[in-house]
């Protein structure tokens, strides 16, 4: 899914 | 958001309030990695390369705007206004390598082969390793001043809570970011020695001493 390509953490 | 990550962006907020306050009340740098803080800048500014184009959540941008301006900051202070008291002669970890084997870490293991995402994965090896150079002075002084050993245990243990968090992530959320679990754990390994140390010396209330 498209959440998963972005980088949440830090 | 769960609670091991949340405690561990906290821990990190800490390491940096630690840090800075170490500096400020003892007027000096004595003991900081100048290196290890310059690569800490480094590993921010390539991984928080998506506040050029978002998406912009809130808790994130502050946190990263955050670490950025604080660890330039104290790059600032030790190179300006505390410049005698920084152990140039001892703080001499030779960083090109890990800022090489990072790079090369880096293009094997990425989401995608694009500048971004090839920084990302540099800042997540370079930062499992960034800590050396600090470690590495403390091995060459034998011994440190206890809040500079609370400022490392804090920023250690920023890393070692993410990994609850990625176990929860993956098992509530199905989600799993490989490269950052994988740096994480390494990162955890590097600093076993010294939480062994803080564990066993420091919390009983005993100075940091290695032995010789």
């Amino acid at each position: 899914d498209e959440l998963a390509d972005v980088h949440d953490e830090l | 958001m769960n609670i091991f990550r949340l405690l561990g962006d906290l821990s990190h907020l800490a390491s940096i309030f630690i840090l800075l306050h170490k500096i400020r009340t003892t007027k000096s740098c004595a003991g900081i990695s100048f290196r290890s803080q310059a690569l800490y800048v480094l590993v921010y500014l390539t991984r928080y390369l998506d506040l050029l184009w978002g998406p912009w959540l809130l808790y994130n941008t502050v946190m990263k705007l955050f670490f950025i301006g604080s660890s330039v900051y104290v790059l600032y202070l030790m190179k300006f206004d505390y410049k005698p008291s920084h152990d140039m002669g001892l703080d001499n970890f030779k960083v090109e390598y890990l800022i090489g084997g990072s790079f090369v870490m880096a293009l094997l293991f990425n989401l995608a082969f694009t500048f971004d995402e090839v920084m990302w994965s540099f800042s997540l090896w370079l930062e499992s390793v960034a800590i050396l150079p600090q470690l590495f002075l403390l091995q060459r002084t034998g011994e440190a001043e206890t809040i500079t050993t609370h400022y490392i245990f804090a920023l250690g243990a920023y890393r070692a809570l993410y990994i609850p968090n990625w176990l929860y992530r993956w098992v509530m959320e199905g989600r799993v970011e490989f490269i950052a679990v994988f740096a994480g754990i390494i990162q955890t390994i590097v600093y076993a020695d010294f939480f062994y140390v803080y564990f066993t010396k420091v919390i009983q209330g005993q100075k940091f001493e290695l032995p010789a």
